[in-house]
């Protein structure tokens, strides 16, 4: 299975820098097997290409637009979480399970980057159904049918039918 | 395949019977802190066969039944039925459950710990569900908890737990993606 | 020293109460020992009194209006961040520190609960000076000053002064 | 006494001389999403001493010193200034600085790991700036970093944490606060 890991890597390492791209307007990330760098340093022959697949951990280098690339705990709070978003969805559109749970993923995102995370939710419904648990005005806008959860008794959840407005009435209550 | 409806009664907020239409692609949850958002993932990570506590927030797996409110008493059970719509747009059926007209599974649970588990009405194990999401994602071949843990599901809070994650659990991660 | 982590958990469970009752416009929090609801169980005549405050963990039990009281682990993410800030101001009203330092803590809060949030921080800042970023309209308008950061070259943070207006758009960018 | 004036240069993305000033009770912070907020709050628990890299999200102590950008070099030191106004009303000088006309810190940091700190311009031990701390909930007796981990500063993601804690350290929390 080292050959089967090895494909998924690359597979999912190329898809990760198309959904970064799209969900940073730019910049660039790779997966990276650990040590890789330092191997490449070494440039040791007696290890041979093959072995490098064997039991190695993967690390993920992130670059956002105009930054210099660093390891991922160098980002900030909304840069991390957009990029793990980048991530599961790679891997979604290489192995895309039927439907996609999501909480809250976009509150630590600001405006322009919950924009993104939307057009891209918006794109990859056409193969996969969304649920998503949301705050955010923006991404409400996104779906086309929206359930409303209230505990007029307190302790006691019903749900009840809402519109856009009724939501984000919802939000001030 | 998609979410059609998901049936709750008796499950943690949702004391009485209550169900949620998920019509199409793109539905959105919305409520205020503490009205029962996540208790709804919740539940449907659960009827897919979730069996740890600890990922549905609870100390024992009775946490799930609804443990009484200012007002309620506690209840002895409770029950989450999820209907799967997998007609495509010709009425065909199509993937690996064209064999059944219909497609839903159930499970109920009492406060002994006990789970039954319901396909399309008849009584079958833990494992007949987490042989129904096998290879798609969601579920996983090596023998833990069907796909609930996937990376299909992302839990309040947790999306940076991928990238936390040790560079061995990463490539975990990737391993159940391939 | 027990003596004094008795008068502190005893002071603290006091403050708790009234912070959290602000907070969430109702119901109740308190801290304790671990174990205690199981020793009054057992009644063990021979574990004296004053041996409960040795090397006892502490935990924290609260009950949001209108719902059961439970382990904090049950509460939604909302009600858990909620009941941590409640936490920190109790702390913080008995050992007032010059300064707070707070970083998006607003986040997981609907607009009801980032109401009783903003007036509590209003109440306490005639005794402690509160600095903190968010990216939420309503804790923004809570500023009497605000510091605009950006990145106009990829990569530099610079300082703009910004009034609300300026702020809000900011978001928006 | 409160925070007055941060000056920053080569601390983390303020690769240029940068100030903040902090004019009342009640200071905002905002922007879009890595623009550097919470390096500003990085940088005031480094100048009070924090010693972890891992609190200051690096992996080790020079991550801290600006790192290049697309355009620009790294630099080869970091520096970060805390000026504090501890005039009341009325002019006079309250609290356990009262003997200090101004009362600022400062810490200065090169690329091989060695820091120098300031109080008022004169070079001075980090236990010096700890000591200042004592007692007013930023600072810690117990010989650990001063009090940037206290319950006064709260980093982002982490309000969770304190109740995350398992019920041993909770109680150290309290005793801190004692
Ligand atoms: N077994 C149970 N019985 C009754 N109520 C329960 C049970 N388990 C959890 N709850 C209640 O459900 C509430 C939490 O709901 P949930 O986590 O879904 O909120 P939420 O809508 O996601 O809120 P937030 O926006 O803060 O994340 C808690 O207040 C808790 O009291
Ligand atoms: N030593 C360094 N040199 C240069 N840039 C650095 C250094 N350390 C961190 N950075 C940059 O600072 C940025 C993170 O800034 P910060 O965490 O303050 O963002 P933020 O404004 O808090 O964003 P968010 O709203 O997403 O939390 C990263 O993009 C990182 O590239
Ligand atoms: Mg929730
Ligand atoms: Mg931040």
């Amino acid at each position: 299975t080292r050959a089967r890991f090895r494909e998924t890597f690359e597979a999912v390492n190329a898809k990760l820098g198309e959904t970064f791209q799209q969900l940073f307007g730019g910049g660039e990330a790779r997966l990276e097997l650990q040590g890789d760098a330092q191997l490449a340093e070494q440039d040791d022959p007696t290890q041979t290409k093959q072995d490098r697949w064997l039991d190695r951990g993967v690390v993920l280098l992130a670059r956002p637009p105009g930054k210099k690339i660093s390891h991922i705990h160098l980002l900030s709070g909304g840069e991390k979480s957009l990029t793990a978003i980048a991530l599961v969805f790679a891997i979604f559109q290489l192995n895309p399970a039927p439907f996609c749970l999501l909480d809250e993923v976009d509150a630590p995102l600001d405006e322009a980057n919950v924009g993104r995370f939307c057009a891209m939710v918006q794109a990859m419904s056409a193969r996969v159904q969304f649920i998503f648990i949301t705050h955010n005005k923006t991404t409400m806008e996104l779906a086309r049918h929206l359930i409303g959860v209230t505990m007029r008794e307190a302790g006691v959840s019903r749900i009840v039918e809402v519109d856009l407005d009724a939501a984000v009435k919802m939000l001030d209550e | 395949m998609r979410l059609a409806t998901l049936r709750l009664a008796g499950f943690k907020s949702f004391v009485d019977p209550t169900e949620l239409h998920f019509p199409c692609e793109l539905v959105g949850i919305v409520g205020p802190n503490g009205c029962g958002k996540s208790n709804t993932l919740d539940a449907l990570r659960w009827v897919m066969g979730e069996s740890s506590a600890k990922h549905l927030r609870g100390q024992s797996l009775d946490d799930v039944i609804f443990a009484g409110s200012g007002q309620r008493k506690p209840v002895a059970q409770a029950s989450v039925e999820l209907v799967f719509e997998h007609h495509d747009e010709s009425g065909a059926l199509q993937g690996p459950w064209a064999r059944f007209r219909d497609l839903s599974i159930r499970r109920v649970s009492t406060r002994d710990g006990q789970s039954k588990y319901f396909l399309n009405g008849t009584r079958c194990r833990r494992k007949d569900i987490a042989d129904l999401f096998l290879g798609t994602g969601l579920g996983r071949g090596h023998g833990s908890t069907s796909g609930t843990r996937s990376y299909a599901i992302i839990e309040q809070g947790q999306i940076n737990r991928l990238l936390d994650a040790r560079p061995e659990e990463l490539r975990a991660t990737l391993e159940e993606a391939a």
